[in-house]
C-alpha cells in the first residue's frame, strides 16, 4: 500500500464520520441528500459482499465494516431518527435516473460475468455519480453550511488521491484496472467545480454560497 | 492476478 492510496482511505473515513459527527451534534441533517447517502450505503453494499468470500488483511477487513456501518448509520439518521429535519423539498433528484442506467451499464461493461464481479462494478460505476443528489440539492439551495462543504471536500480528495494511487501502482507494480480508473476520474471531474469553490471561497472563510 | 490485487482496494 502506498501514502496516496493510504491517505486517500483516511480521508474518505474523515468524510464519513465527519457528517456522522455533524449529524449527531446538531441533531439535524438539514442541507443534506438522503438520496446521495442512500446510494453511498448502496456502493458500500454491492461493494463489499466480499467480505464474506475474500479475507484481505486486518485493515481491510475493519475499514469495510467501519464504512458500512457509518454508512447505514447515517442512512438511519436522515430517515429515522432526525427525520424532522431532513430536507426532502430540496432532495429532488431522480436517483433512479443514475441506479438504472448504472446498473445497466454495470451488466454491460465489466471484468467478468458472475453476480460478485457485477455488483462490484455496479459498485464502482454508483460510486462515481452518487454524490449528484448532494451537489443538485446545494445548488438548488444556493448555499451549505461551512462542515458540510468539509464533508464534500474530505470526500472528493479520497477519489483524487485513489487516482494518484493508481498512477503509483500502473509505474511501480504493473497493475492498472480500467473500470476503477475511469469511474475514478469522472468522480474526481463532479467535485472540479466544488473544489474551486471550497478553495476560493471556504478556506477564506466565507460561507459557501451561490449567486442566486 | 489482476482480480485478487483490485480487490485490495477499498
Amino acid at each position: 500500500m502506498n501514502v496516496f492510496r493510504l491517505t486517500g482511505d483516511l480521508s474518505h473515513l474523515v468524510a464519513i464520520i465527519l457528517l456522522l459527527l455533524k449529524i449527531w451534534k446538531t441533531r439535524s441533517c438539514a442541507g443534506i441528500s438522503g438520496k446521495s447517502q442512500v446510494m453511498f450505503a448502496l456502493v458500500f453494499t454491492t461493494r463489499y459482499l466480499d467480505l464474506f468470500t475474500n479475507f484481505i488483511s486486518p485493515y481491510n477487513s475493519v475499514m469495510k465494516v467501519i464504512y458500512l456501518g457509518c454508512s447505514y448509520a447515517t442512512v438511519y439518521m436522515i430517515y429515522m431518527k432526525f427525520k424532522a429535519s431532513y430536507d426532502g423539498n430540496h432532495d429532488t433528484f431522480r436517483a433512479e435516473f443514475l441506479i438504472i442506467p448504472v446498473g445497466g451499464l454495470a451488466f454491460l461493461v465489466n471484468h467478468e460475468f458472475t453476480p460478485l464481479e457485477i455488483l462490484w462494478t455496479f459498485s464502482i460505476y454508483l460510486e462515481s455519480v452518487a454524490i449528484l443528489p448532494q451537489l443538485f440539492m446545494i445548488t438548488k439551495t444556493g448555499e451549505a453550511e461551512t462542515i458540510t462543504t468539509h464533508y464534500l471536500f474530505a470526500l472528493g480528495l479520497y477519489r483524487a488521491l485513489y487516482l494518484i494511487n493508481w498512477i503509483w501502482r500502473y509505474y511501480f507494480e504493473g497493475f492498472f484496472d480500467l473500470i476503477a480508473i475511469v469511474a475514478g476520474c469522472v468522480q474526481t471531474i463532479l467535485y472540479c467545480d466544488f473544489f474551486y469553490l471550497y478553495i476560493t471561497k471556504v478556506l477564506h472563510g466565507k460561507k459557501l454560497s451561490l449567486p442566486a | 492476478s489482476e482480480q485478487n490485487t483490485k480487490k485490495d482496494e477499498l
